[in-house]
């Protein structure tokens, strides 16, 4: 099972 | 104030039909080195963006950063309005709350002029740092998307697997399962037949699991070009560009999905 991740958590936000 | 002439209406048309439907309002930041925006879905997953150099429009002036809110199922309404060869005139008057856009159809006897109201759009700016990435798939744009839209049937989601061989993509669903290996060909230029082949360059193998959804959305784009560049690590989202012939590209990432 795979969960869909999100740039968020990889990329600054600002 | 900007005012940028695009000789080709098209490409500012595909450009719009290829994101309206992950993006419904962005920033249109203009510079005087050209026309850039981006933009993520609601949903945090997808971002996308482009950049059209102020060399790709003749002539080009603009005489001070803007920022410019567009909502783009008004946009893509006005540019049907413009025909496929027509000349568009993107003009913005300082501390006006409008973008005109004026259509000279080639023969220069009809001209259209819309206006579309500009809104004030506080939105999120991600950073992208400049990476270098574990493998760079070239592909034909219109395989991406065959192969895009042939998966879709058996499941929501692809894996990508790069290897030395070449690019395989596989998805499995409650009926079946399905892939399609695109090999390693000689050769990715056009050949003069408009035939693009596959090439692979990479420091290390790559397997990432990807929606489906997202992928079909990003094939929209393939109008604009006869390759797609997917620049993939391990783990990390994933860059897929299309290039605006020699004047900019669009540029999607994608978060990968990730096993728990």
């Amino acid at each position: 099972q795979s969960q869909q991740g999100r740039l968020d958590s990889f990329f600054k936000v600002s | 104030m900007l005012e940028a002439r695009l000789p080709q209406a098209s490409i500012l048309k595909k450009i719009v039909e290829s994101v309206k439907d992950l993006v419904s309002q962005a920033n249109f930041d203009c510079s005087d080195s050209g026309i850039s925006f981006q933009a993520m879905d609601e949903s945090n997953i997808a971002l996308s963006s482009f950049l059209l150099r102020a060399d790709g429009f003749d002539p080009y002036r603009c005489d001070r950063n803007l920022s410019l809110g567009i909502k783009f199922a008004s946009l893509s309404k006005i540019l049907k309005c413009a025909g496929n060869d027509d000349v568009v005139i993107i003009r913005y008057m300082d501390d006006a709350d409008i973008l005109s856009l004026v259509f000279e159809s080639p023969n220069n006897e009809r001209i259209s002029e819309f206006d579309i109201k500009l809104l004030d759009i506080d939105s999120e700016y991600l950073s992208i740092p400049d990476q270098e990435f574990e493998c760079k798939v070239k592909m034909s744009s219109s395989e991406f998307s065959r192969i895009c839209r042939d998966l879709m049937t058996i499941g929501a989601s692809v894996v990508i697997d790069a290897t030395k061989e070449g690019v395989k993509f596989s998805a499995t669903g409650d009926d079946g399962s399905g892939s399609v290996l695109l090999k390693q060909s000689g050769s990715i230029d056009n050949e003069g037949r408009g035939v693009v082949g596959t090439s692979v360059e990479m420091v290390e193998p790559v397997s990432l699991e990807l929606s489906l959804k997202y992928l079909n959305n990003f094939t929209k784009a393939a109008p604009l070009s006869d390759s797609v560049a997917i620049n993939m690590s391990n783990g990390i989202p994933v860059m897929f560009q299309f290039d605006v012939g020699d004047i900019g590209y669009i540029r999607y990432f994608l978060a990968p999905q990730i096993k728990d």
